[in-house]
């Protein structure tokens, strides 16, 4: 039997629109830990990966390890279903071919359920190593995503490249060019706002702002973003959930041929 | 020209 609950629905709707872009179907895995889901968009380019942590939610239960392979379409339309403020909860019995997900509103008088079908998915797992990481960026979510829109308006790809003097953000393409710095800036009355920079050397790396564009999805999901950074290594992007877990993804760097 | 890299190229399947 696995059984989950969630008083804010909406945090699990905010996951779904964050990776729905990247992924058509995914495996939820559940156990006694929480739900995790690690999967790659088609092209092996990018990687999802998300943590829900057992004791983030309300209520959870899971005897028996249970992989749940999920259509996010579908998923999304059951969760077009459900109010802003509702309750979710995720049931389904061991070896169910079904998941069922049940929407409480916030004062009783309204239950809803949904029943969907499951998958089986073929599962690609990747092995991530441990980094060592030449530099930590974090930032305000807002901020990563509007560079990321404004950037890829000049060209497909975007440079990241991070000096003890901050972080720059260039695009070039056939209008010209575009680049946003950012210096850091510690804000100790609103941490949210500011900008940090845990620097071991001075990297640039190269990414396609298609994927990029896709990751700020995410950005309802958290106040700052993380981004980790290391020669011959894809970006991580990581947005904390609160007390609930994070989601992260991974963009392999653009490499001259 | 930038050429796109995959994940595989970094990370080993399980």
């Amino acid at each position: 039997m696995f059984e989950a609950r969630l008083v804010n629905s909406s945090t699990f709707r905010k996951v779904l629109d964050a990776i729905k872009d990247l992924l058509n179907e995914a495996s939820f895995d559940c156990s006694e830990n929480g739900i995790q889901l690690q999967a790659m968009d088609s092209s092996h380019v990018s990687l999802v990966s998300l943590n829900l942590k057992s004791d983030g939610f309300d209520k959870f239960r899971c005897d028996r390890n249970l992989t749940m392979g999920m259509n996010l379409t579908s998923l999304g339309k059951v969760f077009k279903c459900s109010g802003a403020d509702d309750t979710v909860t995720m049931k389904a019995q061991d070896y169910a071919d079904t998941v069922t997900f049940m929407f409480e509103s916030k004062k009783q008088d309204k239950i809803s359920d949904y029943e969907m079908k499951l998958m089986n998915l073929d599962q690609e797992h990747l092995g991530i190593p441990d980094t060592e990481f030449s530099c930590i960026i974090k930032m305000p979510s807002i901020e990563f995503a509007r560079i990321i829109r404004d950037l890829s308006q000049f060209g497909e790809s975007i440079v990241i490249s991070c000096t003890k003097e901050g972080v720059k953000f260039s695009a070039q393409g056939d209008i010209g060019t575009g680049n946003v710095k950012l210096a850091q800036t510690h804000n100790f009355d609103k941490e949210e706002e500011s900008v940090t920079i845990d620097l071991q050397e001075p990297v640039a790396l190269t990414f396609a702002c298609q994927y990029l564009n896709s990751f700020t999805k995410a950005t309802p999901l958290s106040n700052q973003v993380k981004l980790s950074m290391c020669e011959n290594v894809p970006l991580v992007v990581e947005y904390q959930i609160p007390e609930l877990g994070h989601l992260r993804f991974y963009l392999a760097p653009k490499i001259e041929e | 020209e930038n050429y796109q890299a995959r994940l595989e190229q970094y990370y080993t399947r399980l």
